[in-house]
């Protein structure tokens, strides 16, 4: 089912980019 | 990913409202009307940065504003420095070539792309903050379509931020 598909690659987009925020260096300088 | 034109900007002021609720502030935030004051926003800044936005900071935004847009406006300004500030003495960055909220349009005309642009600038103080991570797992459980509009947003600041 394409439309099955998108959502799960929509919903990898969205795991990606909030996972790689999260792993993201704090920009404080301390 | 392309920059938000103004249609986007009421969706996302929309989106913004729905996770501004997540914060559980004291103040009421159901509506657009309800943030325009600006004290759920120092409210939803206290909570981000305790120590930064602290009582004596928060002391200087009026909680009761009613219908004085002058006084709206007031805290808006207040509100809007504060978080630039914090940006910069805080997470170390500077955000150039972002269009600020027009804290008089939200004021006066509780302009909700306006409103979204300044809610905009609150999610990047949440997302680089320390706690970063509590505020980033909570837009993670929220509806994708949320969570889509809130990833734009970001990366749209992520863009126009330097250190």
């Amino acid at each position: 089912d394409p439309n099955m598909k998108g959502a799960a690659a929509n919903e990898g987009v969205l795991a990606n980019f909030f996972n790689s925020l999260l792993s993201k260096k704090t920009g404080s300088p301390g | 990913m392309s920059t938000l034109d103004s249609v986007d900007r009421v969706e996302l002021c929309e989106s913004l409202l729905t996770w501004i609720q997540t914060f559980g502030v004291e103040a009421p935030c159901k509506t657009v009307e309800d943030l325009v004051g600006g004290v759920v926003m120092a409210q939803v800044l206290q909570k981000i940065d305790i120590v930064y936005f602290n009582d004596n900071w928060i002391s200087r935004i009026k909680s009761e504003v009613g219908d004085n847009w002058r006084l709206k406006i007031s805290n808006l300004k207040k509100i809007l420095k504060g978080i630039l500030d914090y940006n910069q003495e805080i997470l170390g960055q500077q955000i150039n070539d972002f269009t600020l909220p027009d804290v008089g349009l939200i004021g006066e005309h509780s302009d909700e792309a306006e409103l979204g642009r300044m809610l905009q600038l609150i999610l990047g103080c949440a997302v680089n903050c320390e706690q970063k991570q509590e505020y980033i797992q909570t837009i993670m459980m929220m509806e994708e379509s949320v969570q889509h509009v809130v990833m734009t947003a970001i990366q749209e600041l992520m863009s126009k931020e330097s250190p």
